[in-house]
């Protein structure tokens, strides 16, 4: 599978709805510190099912709807969709026949909170399972964050085999 | 599995020691298990040595030595089992000019199996990649993506394949 | 002494207050206790608002935000006791440019009471500075200094400075 | 006080002995990945008394003696010296006739160690008391180490009150 393209809408400081198209083999992604680079990586960790509000930076899973600024009020709920291409087959037999793999995550700021695979609402276990089986899993080592590529180097050596276990 | 664990370490380890030389243009690294008699429970050292120094712990190198010894063997990683992408947040920001050049240029290898998005503050690494998506605020506190830029050489390599097909 | 204690918080608190709008050009930053009755174990918290975004946790804040409140503070606490040196390494590598700048110019104004070293791989930053030394090592594992530039501008001030003794 | 020079002679990767002066304000240091750069930083922490090697990036102390390269045999010792500029009268009554105050510390491969003020040999309790009599001390927020900037932001309130405590 390939990312076709990333949707966001409320989540972080992208209350506005935003589509990142992703055709080429190296995406670049620059802009003024602040000014939400980052935040579109935590958009797809999340997406991905990330449970954890620490992991994108939170206190609760609540701090990734939109909070407001001075011009805006807050947002009500967070959406982000990822697009897969399935042009290149390593696809799980269930979503074979389609050309297209749309995984959507929503969280109401009144805690509801919606999967979507292809418009069609799943459990979360879905959509770990679909990302397993591409093979983007939540894998240690595809997602580098900012300022933490050091930390396989200063690991302990127990901790570095969880990442071979990953691989494995 | 024990035997699972174990083939994936060692294919690691030989994907590592290959490409630690090519990111440091010598040198040598290698993976090392700190108990190779329990598959189960061991741990892993990593064991650096750039051109030209001795052999010394890892935590003696300097920043940029240990990110692009970071990047080596995720890369490494990455070989034995892709994933669709891979995402690395100003990984470049401790690296030197010539390291820079050298992380670009070992993700461009990279990209036959997987996709790669690169968030930077640093020119060089804007000048590699395919597309430059510019993320501002006009509004202060909202994103908006304002530019889309694509690298000449990317689009060449575009149309040719799409003539192609 | 808890009134020691007291004092130099307010201090730096008050300096803080004042150098965090200058480094992110508005918005608004201080510190608070976690637990004002006791000044022998409080903890201090920091709240920081860039300018035209809503106040909210500082773990979520960007990666170069963090960095230039903790200049921020870092500087502050410089100003209530100075000390006759501060080394700064790195500092600036996840900054952005319009950052990077500022980040010199606030470097340049502490001057008046302390000599600053900074390590950058930065070109703007390297143009700021007084001098600049470049380390190399022509033979692998061995450092040497191996350039010695002074700025123009500091150039003129040494002069100026030796002419007025 | 000012600083007015460092020299270094068998510590880390400069095993020859090299002296930085600093007449300026704003000093900067350039240069590659590992030539040395940090190494100046931690020979500076070192001669004002770092008691952990770990703070050092080494396992043992003996991890600040140049080990050796491909070309070069290890060294037997490792000395740091940091000569101070007394002229803005900041100092300590016991030095206040001198011009000029030299710290060195001296590291032996067999574990023998040495401080010298103005080459004369004290206790390690000498140089931490002149550093703190000239607001020096091992202040933490006059050394910023690389990549350690955020830890102010991302530290426990509890840590944070050290750094007051330490300009108090
Ligand atoms: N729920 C939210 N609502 C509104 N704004 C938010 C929310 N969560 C985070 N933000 C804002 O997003 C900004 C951080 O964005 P991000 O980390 O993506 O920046 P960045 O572009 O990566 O910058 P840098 O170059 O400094 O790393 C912060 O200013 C933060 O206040
Ligand atoms: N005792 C020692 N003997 C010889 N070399 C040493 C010793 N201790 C550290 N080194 C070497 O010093 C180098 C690290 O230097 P340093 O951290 O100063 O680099 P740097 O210039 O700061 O680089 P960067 O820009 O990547 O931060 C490492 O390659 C390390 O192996
Ligand atoms: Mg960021
Ligand atoms: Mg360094």
């Amino acid at each position: 599978v390939k990312i076709k393209r990333l949707e966001i809408g409320g989540f972080k400081s992208f209350v506005e709805r935003t589509v990142i198209q992703f055709d080429h083999d190296v995406t670049g992604i620059v802009g003024p510190n602040g000014c939400g680079k980052s935040n579109i990586v935590d958009a797809i960790r999340w997406c991905m099912g990330e449970q954890s509000a620490r992991h994108l930076r939170g206190r609760a899973m609540s701090d990734v709807i939109f909070s407001g600024s001075d011009t805006r009020p807050g947002h009500d709920f967070a959406e982000v969709t990822i697009v897969f291409d399935t042009a290149d087959g390593d696809v799980p037999p269930a979503y074979s026949s389609f050309p297209e793999i749309a995984v959507t995550r929503r969280l109401h700021r009144n805690g509801d909170s919606e999967y979507l695979i292809n418009k069609t609402q799943v459990r979360l276990q879905d959509v770990t399972d679909l990302f397993l089986g591409t093979g983007a899993g939540t894998k240690a080592y595809s997602i580098i964050e900012q300022g933490k590529v050091g930390l396989i180097v200063s690991a302990k050596p127990e901790e570095r085999r969880l990442l071979i276990e990953e691989a494995a | 599995s024990r035997r699972l664990f174990k083939e994936t370490f060692e294919a690691v380890n030989l994907k590592f020691q290959a490409l630690f030389p090519k990111l440091f243009r010598g040198g040598e690294a290698s993976l090392r298990l700190t108990n190779p008699e329990d598959m189960l429970e061991t741990g892993i050292e990593i064991l650096a040595q750039p051109p030209g120094k001795k052999l010394s712990s890892i935590e003696l190198m300097s920043g940029g030595e240990k990110a692009l010894t970071a990047v080596s063997l995720i890369f490494a990683m990455f070989q034995v089992k892709p994933s669709p992408f891979c995402i690395l947040d100003e990984v470049d920001a401790p690296l030197d000019e010539a390291n820079v050049a050298r992380y670009n240029e070992a993700v461009r290898t990279m990209t036959d199996r997987s996709q790669f998005i690169l968030i930077t503050h640093i020119k060089k690494t804007m000048q590699m990649v395919d597309v430059l998506y510019g993320v501002t605020m006009p509004e202060p506190g909202v994103s908006k993506i304002v530019s889309v830029q694509v690298n000449d050489s990317a689009q060449r390599r575009m149309n040719a394949a799409l003539s192609a097909r």
